[in-house]
């Protein structure tokens, strides 16, 4: 289980401090499959940075699997980074002269895994680019490149994904095939956790979180899927 | 007017050539306000990118106001480009360490216009940043970014707006708030040419264009926007 006590982000900018946390506790527990909504600069993607372990709180606590995680050392954050979790970035992080197989094979290798050009070409295939494994980003469409930033996030197994706007440069059915693979994961009892403006797409998961200017204003399940 | 004539566009990727573009032929009218549709990978930043000059078609001709835009010298597409275009990118393509201030100021100081800052202030106010102006993108949230951009294609006063996927990382309300800058430039008589995968989007433009598998599948205009 993720769980944040009273959890403050506060950034220095010039005169003054803007404070973009406000204070948010919150209880995820294993195999569930949220979705963080809000308005733009709300502090969505700020949170899910602290709850992936790529930020820290300014204030207040996160506790992962019971470990409180400002006490884990750098070497055992960026294990559990690498071997738990799987990240899809908003802005996708891929790296510029690097093919679609090379990306989705990276994570592998630093997590030492075997059969890595396999697992990449699965994971490829998954999001429908199997036609596409050779082309670096300049030679890929915005949704393309968002869909081997998915297919990276796949490949270790991870426990837990996070997904910071995993369909915002996808067309509607290409967005819905990536929430069936998000919900097979869940199914599996993987916990996903997804940022995303889109209703239609939030309606896959389970729970809904809604953030306003910093602070949680809604926490509910999903009703009608 | 924008008019191509049986544009193609094909890629050479090691072995073998992939046609994107299979014939396109198209007549865009000043004044008009066109949102392109498709699936990912279809072709659309592809043919958008001929539309705007930042690219030339494999065959095919484009005329530009009546001139065959294969016969105008580089300078002149410049000077096209930076007087007459505004560009929203996919990507954004904010430039790293530069604020949000400078983002927008930049395609001015291209141009030789004056008062730069004062208009790049309107600009920003205009999509919601005023708060934001000396920020940089990575101090930016997902949004934030999209919406420089747009402050940013809007500044030269251009006669057409090139914007792709535009609203792609915006809630909704902010998404629409985008749409009613565009639908007033639209009644000014400019033109816009937009990028969307979002049908609510689509519909505040006056004609949809359907892309499929790099060709013009569906043209026709927005009933009961
Ligand atoms: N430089 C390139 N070299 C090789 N192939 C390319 C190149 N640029 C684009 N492609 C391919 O051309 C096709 C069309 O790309 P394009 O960016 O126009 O698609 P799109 O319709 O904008 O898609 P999306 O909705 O995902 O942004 C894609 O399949 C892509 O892989
Ligand atoms: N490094 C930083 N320095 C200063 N301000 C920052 C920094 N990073 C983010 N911000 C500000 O914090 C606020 C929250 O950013 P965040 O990226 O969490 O928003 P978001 O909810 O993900 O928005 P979006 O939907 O646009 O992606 C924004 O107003 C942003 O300007
Ligand atoms: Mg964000
Ligand atoms: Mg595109």
């Amino acid at each position: 289980v993720l769980e944040t006590t009273d959890v403050t982000k506060t950034y220095k900018t010039g005169n003054f401090d803007l404070t973009v946390l406000k204070g948010i506790t919150l209880q995820i527990h294993a195999g569930e499959f949220i979705a963080i909504m809000g308005p733009s600069g709300s502090g969505k993607s700020t949170y899910m940075n602290i709850l992936g372990c790529l930020d820290r709180p300014t204030t207040g606590k996160y506790y992962l699997e019971g470990d409180d995680v400002s006490r884990l050392s750098d070497d055992r954050l960026a294990e559990v980074r690498n071997r738990k979790f799987g990240f899809v970035f908003q802005s996708f992080n891929l790296l510029p002269r690097t093919t679609a197989l090379r990306q989705v094979e990276l994570p592998m290798l630093y997590a030492g895994a075997s059969n890595r050009e396999e697992r990449a070409k699965w994971a490829l295939n998954r999001v429908g680019l199997s036609d596409r494994m050779d082309h670096k980003p300049n030679q890929l469409s915005g949704g393309q490149q968002q869909r081997v930033s998915i297919a990276r996030s796949l490949v270790n197994d991870p426990v837990i994904v996070f997904a910071d706007e995993p369909t915002g440069a996808l067309d509607t059915r290409t967005s819905f095939e990536i929430m069936d693979i998000f919900q097979e994961l869940n199914a599996e009892g993987k916990t996903v956790i997804m940022v995303t403006h889109e209703n239609d797409i939030a309606r896959h998961a389970t729970r809904i979180i809604r953030f306003r200017d910093g602070e949680i204003v809604e926490d509910g399940p999903v009703l009608d899927r």
